[in-house]
């Protein structure tokens, strides 16, 4: 998308809207607080202070010109749920929008949201896998399939992958290595792994978790 | 860790302490709202209610006997601040607390907290590129190396990997693939990618994003 429109600029949508700007995308922040939108003037493209749940002020921004717009109103389900039905009346085409419960959520999606995020509770779950392992990080890309990054075990160090058979024994692939160089090898079949090198590993959640618990 | 005690058991902190004992891992939850304590009473391991800035609390409930300790208490800086203070001072090893702007990471950080997470910014972050792209997920796992999952792009459909020459064309490798058996394969030379078909890619940022463009 070339232009974004992000509503609320809280600690989620604030973040949003900067990085979208950082990427080369042009971004029209909304938000009701004045200090939220004096402190982003100038970062994003444009601000304006106004109050997403009035027609009349979406009308005015010209929103329903833009392709994609975020919702980034949590706590404030009412005016979340009142914005996000305004957009969809106003025919707008992708939304995005945060939800701060389970109930939220469903709402949102019942109005037509197309996509509806959870930052805290999915946050939540993923640290919980480093806080219980030994893993620097961690992301599911799907029911069971995950991604983690994680300091090389004994077991595999001084040898090729190909003879530390990794994928045979421990059911999990690495797919990148970073040595002592700082620099992200492509991991195959020859390469060696050293002490305290980092790798990224992808595989099934319980075969990961554990080859991750490998010291 | 075997078992974590969690304090603050918000939409972060709640979403954590459920992923953990859902993992195995045993959790003594405590929050100061008495409606929060009741449900998650019968998830967690053990709730109790407590106000994690008092010392007598903290002591009573044994806290400094657990490895690992989260502060999930966002909003009230105060408390985390305070409660972080308490915990590093009864010698707790391995803190991890949720911060909610810069200034009060780094005070967390100051006071020794290990790991300090910004769960809203860092979702944020990781949105705004879903929102620009056309990517189904993507995640940052260190400066300039992303994961994302993507639907397979028409130039590279009913080739073998080796024949569409990814690495060296798009300088992102293709980990695995998900075909319409919706199971996931390791992604190999000779494997075939068809129209439709999911893939999760790795690489730096600039070319997985330009990857996931393609149509
Ligand atoms: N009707 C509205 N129109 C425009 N902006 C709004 C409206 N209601 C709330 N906001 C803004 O949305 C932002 C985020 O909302 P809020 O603080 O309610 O949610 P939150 O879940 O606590 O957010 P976060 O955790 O992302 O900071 C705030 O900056 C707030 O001023
Ligand atoms: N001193 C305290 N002792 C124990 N629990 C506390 C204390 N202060 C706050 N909490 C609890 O911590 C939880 C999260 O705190 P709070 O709502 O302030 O942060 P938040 O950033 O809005 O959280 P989230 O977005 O994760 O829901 C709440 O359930 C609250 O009751």
């Amino acid at each position: 998308a070339t232009s974004v429109v992000v509503i609320g600029l809280g600690r989620f949508g604030g973040a949003l809207a900067t990085e979208l700007v950082r990427s080369g995308t042009e971004v029209l922040g909304v938000d009701t607080n004045e200090d939220t939108v004096q402190s982003l003037n100038g970062v994003l493209t444009h601000v304006v202070r106004a109050d997403s749940t009035r027609q009349a002020a979406l009308d005015q921004l010209g929103v329903a010109d833009f392709d994609r717009i975020v919702v980034g109103i949590g706590s404030d389900i009412q005016a979340s749920i009142l914005t996000a039905s305004l957009l969809k009346r106003m025919g707008v085409r992708s939304i995005w929008a945060k939800a701060i419960s389970e109930q939220h959520g469903l709402i949102l999606e019942q109005l037509g949201v197309d996509h509806v995020i959870y930052p805290e509770a999915d946050m939540g779950r993923r640290v919980a896998h480093l806080v219980r392992g030994s893993m620097l990080d961690y992301v599911e890309f799907d029911r069971d399939l995950v991604v983690a990054k994680t300091i090389a075990p004994r077991e595999i160090i001084g040898k090729t992958l190909e003879e530390a058979a990794v994928r045979r024994k421990h059911g999990i692939t690495i797919v990148k290595i970073k040595g002592a160089d700082g620099v992200w090898h492509a991991a195959g079949a020859a390469s060696v792994v050293n002490e305290g090198d980092t790798l990224i590993v992808i595989g099934p959640v319980e075969r990961t978790e554990r080859f991750a618990a490998l010291r």
